[in-house]
This record gives structure tokens, C-alpha cells and sequence, in this order.
């Protein structure tokens, strides 16, 4: 049921 | 020096309740603002972040910017004590090496004082984007945590989906699937406690969650009678509780995409 995307990649890091 | 005197102690408590399973340790940032705190759960698939305004305490000082480490599940141990009515003080010095809290019953009748050792937690703050959502529902928060629970009766994952007519939250898995759809109504008599489902749809959206990561969030619950789900597709979503009047939770949750 899909792969669980990691937050990180949306998020950078400030 | 800082030191904050939260008259609702139990909002502390409530606070530490919803974010205790999810994440460990975690860096309360306090300036002259107010009191923040950005982390993330160990597998880095969610992120919870809170704000607490400075005008929601009755008093509140903080010298200068410090970021107090305090493992949130020792703390939630002791925030526990925290009578209902209680009013809260935390306090620490400057280096936050050391915070202090102390619990004080309406009537001053009873005072407690806790001592917690800070932590040095290296913890890289994230830059989240403000981002326009494109549907934005409102729905009663003890109604959100039910159809979690519900959900995880059937499987892993939870598809969300809006339209104009409402919201619909699916899953499946080997015993069958389940869907519950709800559609936008109106507050009971204005009434805080019987609050409606609206959406505020710019586009719809369909997208899947893992429904683990937002049954944690429905820890939260006891916060406030009303929770917001922000989304768009192909971003993480957003799952936010008022703090009284002074702040919010938010917990952030990356999609599951398609293998």
C-alpha cells in the first residue's frame, strides 16, 4: 500500500 | 534567566501526553515570544511542532534565547502530577542544564517541585515552506481519533480524499477494506463542543497516510474539541490542535507514494 515517503525530503533543513 | 507561569497546567500536561510517543528527546526553544519546539520521530516520517505564545502565560521571562533538552517521556512522567486545576512554573538558568517545575493548587494549598536534568540535544531544526493547502477540513478532533482507530481494525494505510461534497477516509487490507465518508454540516447551536465538519476546497485532494503515524497524533485529542487537516497532494499534511488561546501542535506527515 505504497512506500513511505521520508520527510525530510520536503523539508530542508533551515 | 528563564522562568514561565502557566495558570492551565493541565494544557502542559495534555501537551506532553500528545507527543511522548513519538518523539524522545526534544529542545523546548524559549525567547522573549514565546516557548517552541520542533522535533522529529526517529524514522524522520513525521514531525511534531508546537508554539506557546509568551501572552498566554501570566507571567512570563526569558532573558535570553535558550533551548532547554528534556526528555519528553521523564517529563510527561512528572507533568503527570500536575493537578487539574494546577498552575504551572517552569524555570531554568541559564545554560538550561537544569529546569525546574513547579505545581501549585488553585487555593496554594499545595505546592510541588520537581527537578528534571537538561539535555544537550543536537537537533537540526527543519525549514518547513508555508504552503497554500488546497483542501482544508475542520472536523470534531474526537471524531478524527475514532475513524483512526476504526481504520487500523482494517489496515495500515488510510487513503483521504476530499471533494466538494465532503471528506472520506478509506483503507484496506486482507480482511476487506472500510470506508467512512463524511460530509460538511453544520456546527450544533454554535456549540464548541459539537462542533461541524467543513472543507475549505481549492482543489481536491487523494492521498495516502500511514494511519500509525496519525493515531499518534490523536493523542492530542483532549486538547481541543476541534482538529484541522490540511493537505495538498504530493506534500507532506498537516494535522493541527489549538493550544487554549495561546499556540497550536502540528504534526506533519509524509505521504506514502506509489512503489
Amino acid at each position: 500500500s505504497g512506500k513511505q515517503a521520508s520527510l525530510t525530503s520536503f523539508f530542508g533543513a533551515s | 534567566m528563564f522562568e514561565a507561569r502557566l495558570p492551565q497546567g493541565d494544557l502542559l500536561k495534555k501537551i506532553l501526553e500528545a507527543v511522548k510517543d513519538l518523539v524522545t528527546d526534544a529542545n523546548f526553544d524559549c525567547s522573549s515570544t514565546g516557548i517552541s519546539l520542533q522535533a522529529m520521530d526517529s524514522s524522520h516520517v513525521s514531525l511534531v511542532s508546537l508554539l506557546m505564545r509568551a501572552d498566554g502565560f501570566d507571567h512570563f521571562r526569558c532573558d535570553r534565547n535558550i533551548s532547554i533538552g528534556l526528555n519528553l517521556l521523564a517529563m510527561s512522567k512528572v507533568v503527570r502530577c500536575v493537578g487539574n486545576n494546577d498552575a504551572v512554573t517552569m524555570k531554568a538558568d541559564d545554560n538550561g542544564d537544569l529546569v525546574t517545575l513547579m505545581f501549585e493548587s488553585q487555593d496554594g494549598s499545595k505546592v510541588s517541585d520537581w527537578q528534571l536534568r537538561g539535555l544537550d540535544i543536537d537537533s537540526e531544526r527543519l525549514g518547513i515552506p508555508s504552503t497554500d493547502y488546497s483542501s482544508v477540513v475542520t472536523m470534531p478532533s474526537a471524531e478524527f481519533a475514532r475513524i483512526c482507530r476504526d481504520l487500523s481494525v482494517i489496515g495500515d494505510t488510510v487513503v483521504i480524499t476530499t471533494t466538494k461534497e465532503g471528506v472520506t477516509f478509506a483503507s484496506k487490507g486482507e480482511l476487506g477494506t472500510g470506508k467512512i465518508a463524511l460530509r460538511q454540516s453544520a456546527a450544533i447551536d454554535d456549540d464548541a463542543d459539537s462542533p461541524g465538519v467543513s472543507i475549505e476546497l481549492q482543489e481536491p485532494v487523494s492521498q495516502s497516510f500511514a494511519l500509525r503515524y496519525l493515531s499518534f497524533f490523536t493523542k492530542a485529542t483532549p486538547l481541543a474539541p476541534t482538529v484541522t487537516i490540511s493537505m495538498s497532494n504530493g506534500v507532506p499534511l498537516v494535522v493541527e490542535y489549538p493550544v487554549g488561546d495561546m499556540g497550536h501542535i502540528r504534526f506533519y506527515l509524509a505521504p506514502k507514494v506509489e512503489d
